[in-house]
């Protein structure tokens, strides 16, 4: 099966070292530079082994987002290929020989929206862009390189970022607590987000295992210590309890929404 | 003796933190909101000692740098500001009856430009910015929250960045050389431009000493501890080595150039 995740936010923000890190990858791309005249969205298709599952795992990237001295169009190539992939779905799904099954499902299952990690608030940017996206795909907010935030200033930071997302009506993604199974996890997980994540292509040895890591003078951020940022639960929620879920609303909400709106015209 | 420095970075980046930490002040500034519609300069004014020494320490701040979607005004504030200073200088020279003596002057001797730590390359807004005022105020650059980043990233990242300025020909302050109880500190001191700087309004203790540090709960970033940043060169550079070349800089050179242009038009 596939998963398309799309990672947005502005260039060195740290969205290819987190897909890497997410996905055990070493995607080995060209760091962007700043001076591009507008959005790309660049694809990046790998086959992979989550827990003995083959999934087929496709990372679209925001290449120049937020880097324009205007950013008034920034949101709009996301949403033209978010729309894009709706509509390739829709005109196979209105063929009368189709092939649902064999067809490439290119549709974004999940938007991680990277939060420069200011500890004040949410940039306009962010505001405009997570408005035109909440109703599109599943947005899913986190703060980039947390490691420039302690602890105090995280927590305050958190429920600053919250308050901006309801004050502003962006409807992110909520871990779905119908099913009891997950309910309990989900409902707990709910009331961490924004999660706070680091990312690492370099590996340390801590003890004697090689851990995920970034080392500074002053000391070395695990990735996967829970005591050091949210990375393990970020991962935790979208590739092993929500995956379905994630691949689910994106087909029967965003979808249903996009095909409802493209047929009454 | 009076001291005008010039903060000039997006909102969160650690300006007044850096202030704070440099002048040794509590400025007890509200933090800046995300969403202001333009660039206003608001600036405080301190009675300090500094080695005995009583200064008038002016920062002025620009708040609302780089926050709006559309940034292409963002330098516009900032030139007029130092304009203006100039400009009520010029109406003093010009003056019959002067008292240049008392003369409250408002010239900006410094401009700490704050370049956000992506460890990538500079923003389009930073080269716009820094080329518009390298002709009108000293302009010092410096990787902000240096704790974000590795040794081996900022050193990739100093190089990049003094590529780039070098390419766009943007001229930034060099600690002077001429003089020989100095020149050998400020050669070697320009070769580690731009300063990577941590700043920090709490204190935590080492050892038995209360030092300014940001705790993390994988290690203490300890902000005059050089090897772990900059923050120690930078303030040795601008409040005790070079303060009088700033001064001195500001009014023959700078002032010059906009008194020339002003009086020929
Ligand atoms: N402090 C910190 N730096 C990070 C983190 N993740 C990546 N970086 C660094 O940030 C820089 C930009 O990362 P990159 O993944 O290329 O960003 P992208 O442009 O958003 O894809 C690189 O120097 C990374 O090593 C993180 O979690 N914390
Ligand atoms: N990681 C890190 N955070 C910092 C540093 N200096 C300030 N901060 C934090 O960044 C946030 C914004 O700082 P502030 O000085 O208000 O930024 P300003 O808007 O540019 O004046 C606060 O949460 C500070 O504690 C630094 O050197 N490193």
């Amino acid at each position: 099966f596939c998963f398309n995740i799309l990672c947005v936010g502005e260039t060195g923000i740290g969205k290819s070292t987190m897909m890497d890190t997410l996905f055990n990858t070493n995607f080995d791309s060209t760091p962007s530079s700043h001076d591009l005249q507008d959005v790309k969205l660049k694809s990046h298709t790998y086959d992979l082994r989550e827990s003995n599952v083959r999934m087929k795992l496709n990372c679209v990237d925001t290449v120049g987002f937020g880097d324009q001295i205007n950013k008034e169009d920034s949101w709009k190539a996301i949403v033209e290929y978010i729309d894009t992939q709706f509509d390739a779905y829709l005109q196979e799904e209105l063929k009368i020989k189709r092939s649902i099954h064999n067809y490439q499902d290119r549709r974004l299952h999940a938007c991680l929206y990277f939060i420069a990690p200011t500890g004040h608030s949410l940039k306009a940017i962010d505001l405009v862009t997570m408005k035109k996206l909440d109703s599109k795909v599943n947005v899913i907010p986190v703060i980039a390189k947390a490691d420039t935030i302690t602890k105090t200033e995280l927590h305050k930071f958190k429920t600053k970022i919250m308050q901006e997302l309801v004050t502003n009506g962006i409807k992110i993604y909520q871990f779905p607590t119908d099913d009891e199974t997950v309910a309990e996890t989900n409902t707990a997980m709910n009331g961490v987000l924004p999660f706070a994540i680091v990312g690492s292509n370099d590996e340390v040895k801590i003890g004697n295992k090689m851990v995920k890591a970034r080392q500074y003078p002053w000391g070395t951020v695990q990735v996967e210590n829970e005591n050091h940022c949210d990375f393990v639960k970020l991962r935790e929620m979208i590739i092993r309890t929500n995956m379905e879920d994630l691949r689910e609303t994106t087909h029967k909400r965003h979808y249903e929404l996009y095909r409802r709106h493209k047929l009454e015209e």
